[in-house]
């Protein structure tokens, strides 16, 4: 939408209401997430700010255009819009972006056929000119998460939007994540030139290896190659498919004996947020005792050369193929990364080789469950496929099942198994919010479009025999094996049948080498279930609000008043008062009330009293003088002559 | 490994539903499908 008046802050203000599913306040963060990582958007819980943007759960998934400057701004996240894509469509609507097909030039991209469209509903494919709304310079995207599916409004079975280029049909439409397109739109809108949270991405196309340095004091070298006789064939990012391209740095360990290593060090990095989460591929045909070290050079103060420290060993690297890892990292100060690989013991015909690095300030997924030759699965695979066991970090135990039997859709569900650690949990499982990624696997992170879906498990949600879903597996579960024998038994799952359909499965880079990975995390949302009182609006409506921050123990005894929010800064509890346009309130608990008409009184009235201090003042003076003179001047009359006497 | 389908709980009862499809089950009727006009809920151009 054309107008500066309608633009946010880059960081927009933001407040969860109590009324939001657990499920999708846990869902709104992770859509924040993909904002801070690939556009300079960044979202902060509102503090009293002039504008800010409220989500609620109301009836449907709805948004207002641009910032409509009216202090709460609603956003819907209703029942069933607790999507990622949902979020990130409905966000992208309050930043200023109408739906892509309603672009001037759309008939030049797709047709809308009128006659399928139900009656009284045409105007949802209105065009917008140019005077009202700008396409950026920014080619129409068919892969826009702003575009509606071809079966939008449809009176009968029949497509509503036919695009012009037929491969396109059922690439509209989708919820996914945002296109390139999409992002060049928002980060144009916004004069983005960073994000917050990217650091590097690396896929060693280029000569320069990205700003990487050989390690110095180690026994060998990294380099830079498109193929290796003992593997890897070709590269991870284009997996030989362009001629003539596709590098990778490899570690010769046939070249070196045993104990040598080779260190790759990354240029600097400048953190921001201080946790990091590091993924590469890696390819092993060398021994299978070679490992990969990964260190840390982190330059703090009186440091110049920077500390090194051991992060990670990757050992039993699993050969013949290229592999997925991640490795969380924890680093404040300026740092480089090192990839050291390490020659082991035994024959050794090839070596190491890493490619398609990113480094993101954002947290690492809890689990990775490769998928190996998947194609042969799709369609063949007559029930579920179900993950290796997991443990959460609260210690549940639990099972991804992926059904792909359905000719047209993929489905995913997320069971809780029994565990070792049942004994010590509480039961039914309370707010575990489980997301399950179908990873692109693009090379460069920020143009990935992975399909996620996330399952939060309620402690007081029923099934239809009126046992609790989420209550202890060994309880509700069924029987079940894994394939050593060893005896389990499994929850019911709960997740969607139509988590990603076939056709876009096989597009992108869903399927790559064969593998598919799916990402998993199960973290603890229950602080997002506190309510927290939020500050008055300035519209003057008070409203009750959910905090996002989890509410620390600090903040239990320390209540601020007048709706101030607790919240704890170096340590300690301390309260964030609300404040308006021409009012505040201020003090260690936001006690005192302060407003701009309370200064210009004070102003007045202080005037006022120095005046008339001044004025009493004044009068005593002359009053005193006036009375000593007389004093002085009364008696001694007769004994002075007159003449030459000075008078006041 | 075989699942029995009532082991498995839908929440999308098995329909890909797209956000325009949820609010017009809801009997919304919101500009463009999910757009709030100014102090307008329920309002189509």
């Amino acid at each position: 939408i054309i107008g500066e008046n309608y633009r946010w802050p880059h960081t927009i203000p933001y407040v969860l209401e109590d009324s939001l599913e657990m499920n999708a306040k846990g869902v709104i963060l992770n859509a924040f997430e993909r904002y801070r990582l690939k556009t300079c958007i960044d979202f902060k819980p509102w503090t009293g700010e002039a504008n800010f943007i409220s989500v609620f759960k109301g009836s449907g998934c709805w948004s207002s255009i641009g910032n409509k400057r009216v202090g709460n701004q609603s956003l819907s996240i209703g029942e069933n819009c607790d999507r990622i894509a949902t979020i990130q469509h409905e966000f992208l609507h309050a930043l200023g972006f109408w739906h892509e097909q309603s672009r001037s030039d759309r008939d030049d991209y797709v047709n809308i056929i009128w006659d399928r469209i139900q009656s009284g509903k045409e105007n949802n494919f209105n065009i917008y000119d140019d005077q009202v709304s700008d396409t950026l310079n920014v080619p129409y995207d068919y892969t826009s998460v702003m575009h509606y599916s071809k079966t939008a409004f449809r009176n009968g079975t029949e497509p509503t939007i036919v695009t012009r280029i037929p491969d396109f049909m059922d690439v509209i439409g989708q919820r996914m994540d945002f296109s390139d397109s999409d992002l060049l739109k928002l980060n144009r809108l916004y004069n983005c030139s960073s994000s917050l949270s990217f650091m590097d991405s690396c896929n060693f196309e280029l000569e320069n290896v990205c700003g990487m340095i050989q390690g110095s004091g180690d026994s060998a070298d990294w380099q830079r190659l498109s193929q290796v006789p003992s593997g890897p064939e070709s590269d991870h990012s284009n997996m030989g498919q362009c001629a003539g391209a596709g590098f990778f740095m490899h570690f010769n360990s046939s070249a070196v004996s045993t104990g040598a290593m080779a260190v790759l060090e990354s240029r600097t990095l400048y953190p921001k947020r201080g946790f990091q989460c590091l993924q590469f591929y890696l390819y092993n045909s060398g021994s299978g005792s070679d490992q990969l070290n990964i260190y840390i050079r982190e330059y703090s103060a009186g440091s110049e050369n920077g500390t090194v420290t051991l992060v990670e060993e990757i050992k039993d690297i699993p050969t013949g193929s290229w592999q997925l890892y991640h490795v969380p990292l924890k680093v404040a100060n300026k740092f480089r990364v090192l990839f050291g690989g390490v020659r082991g013991a035994g024959a050794s015909l090839g070596g190491l080789s890493i490619d398609d690095i990113n480094l993101s300030e954002t947290r690492c997924p809890h689990h990775i469950w490769r998928i190996r030759n998947f194609t042969q699965l799709m369609g063949s695979l007559d029930g579920a496929l179900y993950s290796p066991p997991f443990y959460s970090p609260k210690g549940y135990a639990f099972q991804i099942s992926l059904t792909l039997s359905n000719p047209t859709n993929a489905g995913i569900y997320f069971h809780l198994i029994s565990g070792a650690n049942d004994d010590q949990l509480e039961w039914p499982c309370p707010w575990q919010q489980a997301t399950m990624t179908l990873l692109d696997q693009n090379p460069d992170i920020r143009q990935r479009m992975s399909n996620q879906r996330s399952v939060t498990t309620d402690p007081l949600l029923t099934d239809d025999d009126g046992s609790y879903f989420w209550d202890r597996p060994s309880k509700v579960g069924q029987e079940a094996l894994f394939p050593n024998g060893t005896q389990f038994r499994r929850g019911k799952g709960r997740g969607t049948s139509a988590f990603i359909t076939h056709e876009r499965l096989k597009s992108r880079d869903f399927i790559k080498g064969d593998d598919v990975y799916i990402l998993l995390t199960v973290e603890d949302i229950s602080h997002l279930n506190t309510t927290a009182p939020q500050p008055v609006p300035t519209n003057g409506t008070p409203t009750t609000s959910t905090s996002t921050a989890p509410t620390p123990g600090l903040c239990v005894n320390f209540a601020c008043e007048n709706d101030g929010v607790c919240t704890v800064w170096n340590g300690k509890a301390e309260c964030r008062c609300p404040s308006g346009d021409d009012w505040w309130y201020m003090g260690a608990r936001c006690e005192k009330r302060g407003s701009t008409r309370d200064t210009i009184v004070i102003t007045a009235s202080s005037t006022a009293a120095v005046f008339a201090v001044m004025l009493v003042v004044t009068l005593l003076s002359v009053y005193c003088t006036r009375r000593r003179y007389r004093q002085k001047t009364g008696p001694s009359t007769a004994e002075v002559p007159v003449e030459n006497e000075h008078v006041f | 490994l075989p699942t029995p389908e009532h082991f498995v709980k839908d929440v999308d009862g098995g329909i890909d539903q797209d956000i325009f499809d949820i609010n017009e089950a809801l009997g919304l009727d919101l500009f463009e499908g999910d757009i709030r006009l100014d102090g307008v809920q329920d309002r189509n151009s």
